[in-house]
């Protein structure tokens, strides 16, 4: 039952890979306003780049095993990029 | 493997590095060694060395703090980024700064110091992330990786040989002085018997020559290794004279008849061999027994037979006065010298399978050992 008003909160995950892609795999600030509409096919791409050096199957998605490896402890130097 | 864009790397080999604050959750000592034992993984298979700095500004600054600390890249608490290091170049370039809100451990729980040390080292030393599970610069913590058998995987060989090629030693074939039964020249490091044909240091490690091969002591071996001595310098004879290293020319001179060479790391120098005769000895000397450079004069002692000259590095003149007797100024020191080595303040002179200790300042023997007890015998 959608409450009137209520401001729909993005589940943490979502703001936390978006963080993520932000820092490790350099979302851009544009695409960041379509993060919210997973299937637009820049972050879709930029979830794909990320599990692909990951090692993961490249569901384009932010799965359980995606979230998984992106919550494990890591080096703070960015993946790719300048 | 990759490296950071334009790949960066550092233009030297000899690095400095320093420790600037230390975590509370480890003794000092602790974390030094563990620095330490990360940089020897890369110095194993690179030509690069490194020293400690005790203060100043050193090429790697390693840190450890929380939160916003002076960069761009805040940490985040416990867990997550638990660390980050930035590529070689000057300032802030080449220093790795550690979470401190991470729990910092040396063995399998928490996050292992070493291991995280070791990763970052390969960022300023020019790595970027690899997308390989088993390399160390994969970028997420392997929690299962046991850091007392830690190695590179190929792939961070790979990367890091990229930038600056192979260890001055690798490659060659290091003929196992235990496993395998000694082919029938190769001599036995611990035969009773055994005698060199000339010693050196070489860049803070030891070479012991005989015949064809040599035994190489570094610093992070304490087994001694054999080689071929062709594996280094295939141009150099074998059976030489002597061999000694002038620090102040980063070279090691190795003689042999009325030739010698000079070698630097891996790299037999231009332009020789020479002719001893170069160097001031009159034609009557066929052959040089043995010749040390003294690191603090920087003088150079030749023994022939009963007589010694001395020669400065400096200015690459034998000085006037000699040859002297060796008897004269070395007190118990027999001719004929097989060779001799400076360290810890003695000259070990060796005849056959003996050395002799002898106290420059003392100006006597002080102790006799056998000649291979360098070799752990």
């Amino acid at each position: 039952y959608p409450l009137q008003g209520a401001v729909r909160q993005d589940p943490p995950s979502m703001d936390f890979a978006q963080h993520y892609l932000e820092k490790y795999y350099n979302l851009e600030k544009n695409e960041k306003q379509m993060f919210r509409r997973k299937e637009s096919s820049p972050v879709v791409k930029k979830i794909q780049e990320m599990q692909k050096f990951l090692g993961l199957e490249m569901t384009g998605k932010l799965d359980s095993n995606t979230m998984d490896v992106m919550l494990k402890p890591r080096c703070g130097v960015p993946d790719v990029g300048g | 493997f990759s490296t950071f864009p334009g790949s960066p790397k550092w233009r030297k080999t000899h690095l400095t590095y320093r420790v600037e604050n230390y975590t509370p959750d480890l003794p000092r000592e602790r974390v030094d060694s563990a620095i330490e034992k990360a940089l020897k993984v890369w110095e194993a298979v690179t030509p690069l060395t490194f020293s400690r700095l005790p203060e100043g500004e050193a090429d790697i600054m390693i840190s450890f703090a929380a939160g916003e600390h002076g960069d761009f890249y805040p940490f985040d608490g416990l867990g997550q980024s638990l660390a980050h290091a930035y590529p070689p170049g000057p300032g802030f370039y080449g220093d790795v700064h550690f979470d401190e809100d991470e729990k910092w451990t040396l063995g399998s729980s928490g996050t292992n110091l070493f291991l995280v040390a070791a990763h970052e080292l390969g960022h300023t030393l020019g790595l970027f992330h690899s997308d390989k599970k088993e390399a160390l610069m994969y970028p997420v913590y392997n929690f299962s990786r046991n850091p007392t058998q830690f190695q590179l995987s190929q792939d961070d060989i790979d990367g890091i040989q990229s930038l600056y090629g192979p260890h001055p030693y690798s490659g060659v074939s290091v003929v196992p002085t235990t496993s395998v039964s000694p082919r029938p020249e190769i001599p036995t490091k611990c035969d009773p018997s055994l005698s060199f044909d000339a010693v050196s240091t070489l860049r803070g490690e030891l070479l012991f020559f005989k015949d064809r091969y040599l035994w190489r002591l570094s610093r992070w071996n304490p087994e001694p290794e054999v080689h071929l001595i062709s594996a280094f310098w295939p141009s150099l004879p074998s059976h030489l004279d002597a061999a000694y290293e002038a620090n102040s020319k980063d070279s090691v001179f190795i003689f042999k008849g009325t030739q010698f060479w000079a070698v630097q790391g891996s790299e037999v120098q231009a332009g020789y061999p020479k002719s001893i005769y170069t160097l001031g000895f009159p034609p009557a000397v066929r052959k040089i027994d043995a010749a040390v450079s003294d690191k603090d004069t920087k003088k150079t002692y030749f023994f022939v037979d009963d007589q010694y000259w001395r020669f400065d590095e400096k200015r690459w003149l034998m000085d006037k006065g000699f040859p002297r007797l060796i008897k004269d100024d070395f007190p118990g020191i027999e001719p004929q010298v097989d060779a001799v080595l400076q360290a810890f303040g003695f000259f070990y002179f060796f005849h056959g399978s003996s050395q002799s200790e002898f106290d420059p300042n003392a100006r006597m023997v002080t102790h006799t050992l056998k000649s291979n007890s360098w070799l752990l015998c």
